[in-house]
Protein backbone atom coordinates (compact mmCIF):
# COMPACT_ATOMS: atom_id res chain seq x y z
CA UNK A 1 0.00 0.00 0.00
CA UNK A 2 1.34 3.44 -1.13
CA UNK A 3 2.04 5.76 1.87
CA UNK A 4 -1.36 8.34 2.40
CA UNK A 5 -0.77 11.90 2.03
CA UNK A 6 -0.91 12.34 5.38
CA UNK A 7 1.42 9.80 6.60
CA UNK A 8 3.64 11.36 4.01
CA UNK A 9 3.54 14.74 5.67
CA UNK A 10 4.88 13.28 8.88
CA UNK A 11 7.21 10.70 7.60
CA UNK A 12 8.77 14.40 5.74
CA UNK A 13 9.01 16.15 8.88
CA UNK A 14 10.29 13.36 10.40
CA UNK A 15 13.29 12.73 7.98
CA UNK A 16 13.92 16.85 8.24
CA UNK A 17 13.94 16.45 11.95
CA UNK A 18 16.65 13.92 12.09
CA UNK A 19 18.49 15.59 10.17
CA UNK A 20 18.38 19.22 10.79
CA UNK A 21 18.68 17.69 14.56
CA UNK A 22 21.66 15.69 13.93
CA UNK A 23 25.09 17.03 15.18
CA UNK A 24 26.45 15.54 12.19
CA UNK A 25 26.17 16.96 8.89
CA UNK A 26 23.73 14.44 6.70
CA UNK A 27 23.27 15.49 3.28
CA UNK A 28 20.05 13.42 2.67
CA UNK A 29 17.69 11.25 4.61
CA UNK A 30 15.21 8.77 2.53
CA UNK A 31 12.83 6.34 3.77
CA UNK A 32 12.59 2.98 2.53
CA UNK A 33 9.20 1.64 2.83
CA UNK A 34 8.99 -2.19 3.02
CA UNK A 35 5.98 -3.86 0.65
CA UNK A 36 4.97 -7.56 -0.08
CA UNK A 37 5.04 -8.92 -3.47
CA UNK A 38 4.82 -12.63 -4.60
CA UNK A 39 8.83 -12.87 -4.38
CA UNK A 40 8.91 -11.59 -0.90
CA UNK A 41 9.39 -8.31 0.87
CA UNK A 42 10.91 -5.10 -1.47
CA UNK A 43 11.77 -2.38 -0.45
CA UNK A 44 10.65 0.96 -2.15
CA UNK A 45 10.67 4.43 -2.19
CA UNK A 46 8.78 5.87 0.62
CA UNK A 47 9.85 9.50 1.09
CA UNK A 48 13.34 12.09 0.99
CA UNK A 49 14.59 15.10 2.33
CA UNK A 50 17.28 16.39 0.81
CA UNK A 51 19.68 19.22 2.70
CA UNK A 52 22.36 19.83 0.44
CA UNK A 53 25.74 19.85 1.08
CA UNK A 54 27.81 22.19 3.74
CA UNK A 55 29.04 25.56 1.67
CA UNK A 56 32.78 25.12 2.41
CA UNK A 57 34.73 28.04 1.55
CA UNK A 58 33.67 31.08 -0.58
CA UNK A 59 34.17 30.88 -3.99
CA UNK A 60 35.10 27.07 -4.02
CA UNK A 61 33.92 25.64 -6.82
CA UNK A 62 32.72 21.98 -6.46
CA UNK A 63 34.42 19.05 -7.50
CA UNK A 64 31.75 16.92 -9.76
CA UNK A 65 32.09 13.56 -11.50
CA UNK A 66 29.96 14.73 -14.00
CA UNK A 67 31.02 15.85 -17.71
CA UNK A 68 29.30 18.48 -19.83
CA UNK A 69 27.00 16.56 -21.34
CA UNK A 70 26.00 14.48 -18.56
CA UNK A 71 25.32 18.31 -17.20
CA UNK A 72 23.34 18.49 -20.06
CA UNK A 73 21.22 15.04 -19.55
CA UNK A 74 20.55 15.92 -15.92
CA UNK A 75 19.13 19.44 -16.45
CA UNK A 76 17.50 17.84 -19.61
CA UNK A 77 15.66 15.10 -17.39
CA UNK A 78 14.86 17.95 -14.75
CA UNK A 79 13.31 19.69 -17.10
CA UNK A 80 11.33 17.09 -18.07
CA UNK A 81 10.20 16.32 -14.43
CA UNK A 82 9.55 19.81 -13.67
CA UNK A 83 7.22 19.78 -16.83
CA UNK A 84 5.64 16.77 -15.30
CA UNK A 85 5.26 18.58 -11.92
CA UNK A 86 4.20 21.81 -12.67
CA UNK A 87 1.65 20.68 -15.91
CA UNK A 88 2.97 21.53 -19.56
CA UNK A 89 1.79 25.19 -19.58
CA UNK A 90 3.78 26.48 -17.06
CA UNK A 91 6.59 28.49 -17.86
CA UNK A 92 10.35 27.12 -17.47
CA UNK A 93 11.35 27.42 -14.03
CA UNK A 94 15.17 29.07 -13.90
CA UNK A 95 16.40 26.98 -11.37
CA UNK A 96 15.75 24.02 -13.42
CA UNK A 97 19.05 25.28 -15.68
CA UNK A 98 21.10 25.61 -12.45
CA UNK A 99 23.94 22.86 -12.37
CA UNK A 100 22.58 19.79 -11.07
CA UNK A 101 24.83 18.79 -8.37
CA UNK A 102 26.41 14.55 -7.77
CA UNK A 103 24.20 14.77 -4.65
CA UNK A 104 21.00 15.86 -5.87
CA UNK A 105 21.18 13.84 -8.84
CA UNK A 106 22.24 10.59 -6.79
CA UNK A 107 19.18 11.65 -4.59
CA UNK A 108 16.85 11.88 -7.55
CA UNK A 109 17.75 8.43 -9.10
CA UNK A 110 17.14 6.92 -5.56
CA UNK A 111 13.55 7.67 -5.92
CA UNK A 112 13.67 4.98 -9.10
CA UNK A 113 15.02 2.47 -7.34
CA UNK A 114 14.00 -1.04 -5.04
CA UNK A 115 15.77 -3.60 -3.00
CA UNK A 116 14.94 -7.15 -2.32
CA UNK A 117 15.27 -8.28 1.39
CA UNK A 118 19.13 -8.98 1.77
CA UNK A 119 19.74 -6.84 -1.53
CA UNK A 120 22.00 -3.64 -1.23
CA UNK A 121 22.85 -1.72 1.48
CA UNK A 122 18.64 -1.20 2.79
CA UNK A 123 18.14 -4.54 1.91
CA UNK A 124 20.95 -6.00 4.37
CA UNK A 125 19.68 -4.22 6.99
CA UNK A 126 16.15 -5.11 6.72
CA UNK A 127 17.06 -9.12 6.76
CA UNK A 128 19.62 -8.95 9.23
CA UNK A 129 17.58 -6.34 11.79
CA UNK A 130 20.71 -4.46 12.19
CA UNK A 131 22.27 -1.40 11.07
CA UNK A 132 24.72 -0.99 8.12
CA UNK A 133 27.40 1.87 8.28
CA UNK A 134 29.82 2.32 5.88
CA UNK A 135 32.33 5.06 5.97
CA UNK A 136 35.03 6.11 3.98
CA UNK A 137 35.44 6.19 0.12
CA UNK A 138 37.38 3.21 -0.04
CA UNK A 139 34.53 0.83 2.35
CA UNK A 140 32.11 2.36 -0.03
CA UNK A 141 33.98 1.88 -3.46
CA UNK A 142 34.75 -1.89 -2.23
CA UNK A 143 30.97 -2.75 -1.58
CA UNK A 144 29.23 -5.43 -2.57
CA UNK A 145 26.26 -3.07 -2.98
CA UNK A 146 25.68 -1.44 -6.05
CA UNK A 147 24.20 2.14 -4.46
CA UNK A 148 26.96 2.38 -2.19
CA UNK A 149 29.45 2.66 -4.89
CA UNK A 150 27.45 5.07 -7.02
CA UNK A 151 27.22 7.23 -3.48
CA UNK A 152 31.13 6.94 -3.60
CA UNK A 153 31.29 8.15 -7.38
CA UNK A 154 28.97 11.12 -6.60
CA UNK A 155 30.80 12.48 -3.14
CA UNK A 156 29.62 10.50 -0.59
CA UNK A 157 31.66 9.17 2.28
CA UNK A 158 29.44 8.08 4.38
CA UNK A 159 26.32 5.85 3.92
CA UNK A 160 24.53 4.35 6.78
CA UNK A 161 20.87 2.51 6.73
CA UNK A 162 19.15 1.70 9.99
CA UNK A 163 16.32 -0.75 10.16
CA UNK A 164 12.86 0.87 11.88
CA UNK A 165 9.33 0.31 11.83
CA UNK A 166 7.78 -1.11 8.17
CA UNK A 167 11.43 -0.11 6.82
CA UNK A 168 14.56 1.02 6.34
CA UNK A 169 15.94 4.62 6.79
CA UNK A 170 19.05 5.84 5.16
CA UNK A 171 21.44 8.75 5.65
CA UNK A 172 24.04 9.93 3.65
CA UNK A 173 27.16 12.51 3.80
CA UNK A 174 29.33 14.37 2.00
CA UNK A 175 31.56 14.18 5.41
CA UNK A 176 33.48 10.74 6.68
CA UNK A 177 30.85 10.10 9.98
CA UNK A 178 31.92 7.30 12.16
CA UNK A 179 28.97 5.44 13.62
CA UNK A 180 26.90 7.59 16.52
CA UNK A 181 24.50 5.93 19.36
CA UNK A 182 22.97 9.53 19.34
CA UNK A 183 21.82 9.02 15.92
CA UNK A 184 20.73 5.38 16.42
CA UNK A 185 18.78 6.56 19.48
CA UNK B 1 10.30 8.80 -18.45
CA UNK B 2 8.56 6.20 -16.81
CA UNK B 3 5.33 7.04 -15.18
CA UNK B 4 5.97 8.34 -11.19
CA UNK B 5 3.82 6.73 -8.43
CA UNK B 6 2.12 9.59 -5.96
CA UNK B 7 4.60 9.10 -3.34
CA UNK B 8 7.19 9.71 -5.43
CA UNK B 9 5.41 12.34 -7.07
CA UNK B 10 5.10 14.15 -3.67
CA UNK B 11 8.66 14.03 -3.16
CA UNK B 12 9.30 14.95 -6.42
CA UNK B 13 7.73 18.32 -6.30
CA UNK B 14 8.77 18.87 -2.90
CA UNK B 15 12.59 18.51 -4.26
CA UNK B 16 12.22 20.81 -7.04
CA UNK B 17 10.59 23.40 -4.91
CA UNK B 18 13.46 22.88 -2.35
CA UNK B 19 15.89 23.32 -4.76
CA UNK B 20 14.14 26.70 -6.18
CA UNK B 21 14.75 28.04 -3.26
CA UNK B 22 18.08 27.28 -3.15
CA UNK B 23 18.99 28.36 -6.01
CA UNK B 24 17.26 31.92 -5.65
CA UNK B 25 18.84 32.10 -2.17
CA UNK B 26 22.46 31.60 -4.14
Amino acid sequence: PSVSLLNQETLQQRLQALIEGARESWTYAIFWQSSYDYSGTVLGWGDGYYKGEEDKGKGKLKASASTAAEQEHRKKVLRELNSLISGSAAPTDDAVDEEVTDTEWFFLVSMTQSFVNGSGLPGQALYNSSPVWVAGPDRLASSMCERARQGQVFGLQTIVCIPSANGVVELGSTELITQSSDLMN
Amino acid sequence: IPSVPQARKASLARFLEKRKERVMSA
